[in-house]
């Protein structure tokens, strides 16, 4: 369950610095 | 270019050093690698003296990150009139620390039985990442958000042909860490991390448009002032 909220974290990061 | 080594850790070219004019007729040609954890300072010596050199050592300045010979210099002597050496000088970081300009400046003195001379070189700063710095992804996150945003530095590289995966591995060579990777918009978003010998922690941005040969790095590191030469090796490890 944290490894699935991490990806999902990461996936966040990389969109929101692609569209801030 | 650099000799790349089995590990894939980029070793930069010797550059002239001590020029024989000023080293009364020692010239000294030099470069660093990092070989299986351990910082080296590769030296070529030669002799363009008419008499013969004895009585080689090497002292550093106190310097950035406390770099300091681990040992003697080992130099087989006495070095005859055109005579040439290659010489290998273990290094570690347990030396005096103080802050250079630039950061990654060293200043060297040798001394033989003719005098002693001085000169500056820089290291990569790359020598300095260590095997296990590879942060864990929870980590990677909470210190990316608690790092404030004016201690992010953004930079791009040019003319860069390598797809990410083969950037990330050449990375890997140099102890620089791909934790996540994310394709955004045709982007691919590579978060790397590296930790310096004095515990400094990188972390870092690598973005690779699919067919554009412009990446652009964003660094984020408490110690914003390593960030200029964090990037002069990705360039170098990237384009060698």
């Amino acid at each position: 369950e944290l490894e699935d909220g991490l990806d999902e974290a990461f996936s966040r990061l990389a969109e929101s610095r692609t569209n801030p | 270019g650099g000799v790349g080594m089995p590990m894939g850790t980029f070793v930069p070219p010797k550059t002239l050093w001590l020029p024989a004019m000023k080293g009364k007729g020692l010239e000294i040609m030099g470069t660093f690698a990092r070989r299986a954890g351990v910082i080296q300072m590769e030296m070529t010596l030669t002799n363009k003296a008419m008499s013969v050199m004895t009585d080689f050592a090497i002292q550093f300045n106190r310097n950035s990150f406390g770099l300091a010979p681990a040992g003697p210099l080992q130099v087989p002597t006495p070095l005859s009139p055109n005579q040439t050496i290659d010489v290998s000088l273990p290094l570690n970081n347990g030396g005096p620390v103080m802050k250079m300009e630039p950061l990654n400046n060293l200043q060297v003195a040798v001394k033989n039985n003719i005098d002693v001379f001085y000169f500056s070189c820089q290291y990569p700063i790359s020598m300095l990442f260590v095997e296990d710095g590879k942060m864990d992804r929870q980590v990677f996150l909470a210190t990316w958000k608690d790092i404030p945003n004016e201690n992010e530095a953004q930079f791009q590289i040019n003319d860069c042909h390598l797809n990410s995966d083969a950037a990330s591995n050449k990375l890997q060579g140099s102890n620089v860490f791909t934790i996540a990777k994310r394709t955004v918009e045709g982007q691919d978003m590579l978060y790397q991390s590296m930790k310096l010998t004095n515990g400094i922690c990188v972390l870092t941005e690598l973005r690779v448009q699919t067919g554009s040969p412009t990446y652009t790095v964003s660094l984020k590191c408490r110690a914003a002032e390593v960030s200029q030469c964090v990037f002069q090796c990705y360039e170098a490890a990237l384009k060698n």
